[in-house]
């Protein structure tokens, strides 16, 4: 039997000359290990669930990409983490919105779908969920990034407009 | 933003989407990533769809559940179907991509940026790493 695998680090205004080659070769890397672990579940027998869980995993902790580690900043210079998963079996799905606190927060949006009383939390019951499940946390200097930490302060020198499309992720 | 949808050797498939959200965001903003049926939605009977760019159009278009939707009763194929809902999210000024698999090994992608960070493997050994919309 076979299988697939396909993944995304984000879309935007990227192009050769803003994205660096230092990011370039840094974001190749980083899909390339989400590649080996998603592949790696699937190629034991591991389901599709998984396996989505693994490659999304080395994303959030790869800081070239706007999720978990590299996440951008909220207006008030805070990070407010959301993440979903999806089991297409059973349509089980699990989801999470302004957590703060969980190191890998699609690990928390499973944790949400393997307990099944609710699909989506959010804020500080989502992070008390996580805590009473015994979920890994961190605190904001491990999602904190110096590059995010620059594109920042370029917004805020910027006035603050709120770009949908200038999105730095 | 970043996701993964896969199809396993059983034929399910699944979607995982997590985010940081936008640069800025205020007021407690969540954008599509988190809401099941526009940026994450996985459905054995036509689809996972994993989503990323300016959620409230992904939000206001239902990505995820619309392709899904498109594939199950209408038997488009994952990339017409991926590539009409985009048309929709741009018709209404929104920008970014998706992500898609099949329970039967169909893989595609679209987006209307310039560039998305993106990968695919396979059984079959198939494999691709790319950022730029010409690669």
């Amino acid at each position: 039997m076979t299988w697939t695998l396909v993944i995304h680090g984000g879309a935007g205004k990227l192009d050769s000359e803003m994205v660096s080659p230092e990011q370039d070769a840094g974001a190749r890397a980083g899909l390339s290990r989400a590649l080996d672990a998603g592949s790696k579940v699937l190629a034991d027998g591991g389901s599709a669930l998984d396996a989505v869980e693994a490659a999304v995993r080395v994303l959030e902790d790869d800081p070239h990409f706007n999720s978990g580690r590299g996440a951008v900043f909220t207006h008030d210079g805070t990070l407010e983490l959301d993440a979903a998963i999806m089991d297409g079996r059973t349509r089980a799905a699990g989801a999470v919105a302004a957590a703060t606190a969980t190191r890998n927060p699609v690990g928390l949006a499973r944790a949400i779908l393997d307990d099944g009383r609710h699909v989506f939390l959010a804020g500080k019951g989502a992070d008390a969920f996580s805590r009473d499940r015994g979920l890994p946390q961190a605190d904001a200097d491990w999602f904190a990034t110096d590059e995010r930490r620059r594109q920042f302060a370029e917004f805020q020198a910027d006035g603050g407009g709120f770009d949908v499309d200038m999105k730095y992720g | 933003t970043v996701g993964a949808v896969a199809c396993d050797t059983q034929g399910h498939v699944a979607a995982a989407t997590s985010t940081g959200g936008v640069t800025g965001k205020r007021w407690g903003r969540i954008g599509d990533t988190p809401v099941i049926g526009a940026g994450t939605f996985a459905d054995d009977r036509a689809c996972a769809v994993s989503c990323t760019g300016s959620g409230e159009f992904f939000l206001r278009v239902g990505v995820g559940h619309e392709i899904a939707a498109r594939v199950r009763l209408s038997g488009e194929s994952l990339q017409v179907a991926a590539d009409a809902v985009l048309a929709e999210v741009k018709a209404l000024g929104g920008t970014g991509g998706v992500i898609v698999a099949g329970p039967n090994g169909d893989m595609a992608w679209g987006f209307n940026t310039i560039g998305m960070y993106r990968g695919t493997a396979s059984s079959a050994g198939s494999r691709t790493v790319a950022i730029y919309a010409n690669e």
